[in-house]
């Protein structure tokens, strides 16, 4: 496996580093990210995705917006809703007094995935496998690390199982510090190292510093998943087609 | 040291803070409770910056002023469900070797 990743260099990882606000999104704003991540690199383009959507719209199976959820099941929600939108035709407001738009999907340009699946729990060589691959939510326990400015994130950890969701985009070694995984936050790039954090990697403990190896998930997408054209454009231009045909025909 | 900043000091820090953060405080009273709290992050980050050993630097930031419960129920919002990861995928285990 690669010693060092960085998908932001990779172009898989939106630049502007998003901000949840006083809201407890983090789970709308991890999963985006790792959607935005493997559609880039399935499709080559990196468009940045919806979190209102998936606060609005996304209630009851898990996700509450505000008050909490998981990636986990904000990729089904995003496969039985038949993709997410782009945070510039729903942008984000941190709040959830809205009800759940509804998009004109035909003419509107959204990302599709095929499913989500976890890495083999409490297993980093795993984890960084998957990492090497495509970048992957995690839950780390992060009650601790409000006032994190720089440096490998080494405890202490508020629990052994994870109470915020971020996204692994990479992993590396410092030389001083050693082996971190890189995770990209949504608190804003005024916290950490640009929004950034890099977190001990190859902890003693299966469970992985803060609990970062316990439950990680990634979606998954086939190249073949179109997802810029919405069926009833595509129908349309089908239509468009054959009407040319024809005319050409006649 | 730092930790024995005096009172007057560390208020033109918070006063600074307020300014760089954008913060404006309604309530009677909630800029001298928000001061309070604001000390003692402060001095958490100095007493842990001031370890030789320490692997990586606390600072101020947009959250000084928050209490660490207050802060767990704004910004944290993680859940877990032991139901979520029934679909262990074997793509990407790690094998001995693995190229």
């Amino acid at each position: 496996l690669p010693d060092e990743v960085d998908w932001r260099e990779g172009g898989a990882v939106v630049p502007r580093v998003k901000k949840q606000g006083d809201c407890g999104s983090c789970w709308a704003f991890a999963a985006t990210a790792a959607v935005e991540g493997i559609n880039q690199i399935t499709t080559g383009e990196l468009i940045s995705l919806s979190e209102q959507e998936l606060i609005d719209c996304d209630r009851g199976n898990g996700n509450f917006g505000c008050v909490g959820g998981g990636a986990v099941w904000a990729f089904e929600f995003i496969v039985r809703n038949g993709g997410i939108v782009t945070d510039e035709v729903y942008p984000y407001v941190g709040n959830t007094s809205a009800a759940c738009k509804a998009i004109e999907m035909p003419t509107t340009r959204f990302v599709t995935i095929d499913g989500h699946e976890v890495v083999p729990e409490k297993d980093e060589m795993s984890l960084m496998k998957a990492v090497a691959h495509q970048p992957v939510s995690v839950m780390i326990s992060a009650a601790n690390m409000s006032d994190y400015t720089s440096g490998v994130y080494k405890g202490p950890c508020s629990n052994l199982w994870g109470d915020h969701n971020v996204l692994i985009v990479g992993y590396g070694t410092s030389s001083e510090e050693g082996d971190y995984w890189l995770i990209r936050n949504s608190w804003g790039p005024e916290w950490g190292e640009g929004g950034y954090l890099r977190l001990q990697r190859n902890f003693h403990e299966s469970t992985g510093k803060c609990a970062v190896a316990v439950a990680p998930v990634y979606p998954i997408k086939s190249s073949s998943s179109s997802n810029l054209l919405s069926p009833s454009v595509f129908k349309l231009l089908l239509l468009f087609v054959f009407k040319l045909v024809s005319l050409t025909l006649l | 040291t730092k930790s024995q900043r005096n009172e007057a000091e560390v208020q033109k820090m918070y006063e600074q803070w307020i300014v760089e953060n954008g913060k404006n405080y309604n309530g009677l009273g909630e800029k001298e409770r928000r001061f309070k709290v604001f000390k003692d992050n402060l001095k958490r980050i100095e007493e842990h910056n001031s370890d030789p050993n320490r692997s990586y630097e606390r600072g101020l930031n947009q959250f000084s002023d928050l209490t660490a419960d207050e802060f767990r129920a704004n910004y944290l919002g993680g859940k877990m469900e032991g139901t979520s990861v029934s679909d262990v995928a074997e793509r990407y285990r790690y094998m001995e070797g693995d190229i």
